[in-house]
């Protein structure tokens, strides 16, 4: 290495040796490229500072910076793998391979399971559903009586908490997916197979001689 | 109708869990 520092090294915080961060993931060397590309829009625009910060997450999902979501906070919360307030580029690349089509279903519900685990208890409460529930309907303006509301949770609850103990935890949202795989939809982003006909530039900025693709 | 899906059904199509926005230009 000597001496020489690469340009991204010393703008992006947090930057990682493409050729490392495919070795981690289901992404190639290119593929990590292109999402340095979508990277270094997202996080130059609001602070120039190599770092994604909610609002610019909020930005590049809602275009819109000012819009809060519980789900977009709940998601930018398990980016930030370091609660440091921010993503860096390390961790944006690992967090989006857990919705690269070829991450692996066990890691797909494990993220989704800590998504919808709210307060982090390591069991996914009715009062947390019932948050995100509401949260939901207010973000799509949908009006919901609130005896509506707990059938909807009670009809939940029956399928998914088979101990009936009143929470959901892993093994029972395991087997809950399983009997309902369209859940895991979201888990999977197709974009993320196309990234480097989306972000051709990378090319143009590699740091990697000779690509393998 | 709703009353006759599940929660978390209703729940994956928040727009806030649409991570392809991201890859939008």
């Amino acid at each position: 290495m000597g001496c020489f520092q690469s340009k991204a090294r010393r703008q992006f915080p947090g930057y990682e040796d493409p050729v490392s961060l495919a070795s981690q993931t289901a992404f190639s060397v290119s593929e990590v490229e292109a999402l340095f590309e979508l990277f270094k829009s997202i996080s130059s625009s609001v602070v120039d500072d190599g770092l994604i910060n909610k609002e610019e997450f909020h930005l590049a999902l809602f275009k819109n910076r000012k819009r809060e979501n519980l789900f977009a906070n709940r998601i930018f919360d398990l980016f930030d793998v370091k609660q440091k307030g921010v993503i860096d580029f390390g961790d944006f690349v690992r967090a989006l391979n857990v919705f690269h089509p070829n991450a692996s279903h066990e890691d797909k519900v494990d993220f989704s399971f800590r998504l919808y685990d709210l307060d982090g208890t390591g069991f996914i409460e009715r009062k947390e559903v019932k948050q995100m529930l509401i949260a939901l309907l207010c973000e799509s303006e949908m009006r919901l009586a609130d005896e509506t509301i707990e059938i909807i949770l009670d009809k939940t609850f029956s399928e998914a908490d088979v101990n009936q103990d009143g929470k959901i935890d892993k093994l029972e949202w395991q087997d809950f997916v399983s009997r309902n795989p369209s859940l895991m939809k979201i888990m999977t982003l197709p974009y993320l197979r196309d990234i480097t006909t989306t972000f051709p530039s990378f090319v143009f900025n590699s740091e990697v001689e000779d690509i393998a693709t | 109708k709703p009353s006759l899906m599940n929660a978390f059904e209703l729940i994956s199509t928040s727009q806030g869990l649409n991570l392809g926005t991201l890859f939008e230009k």
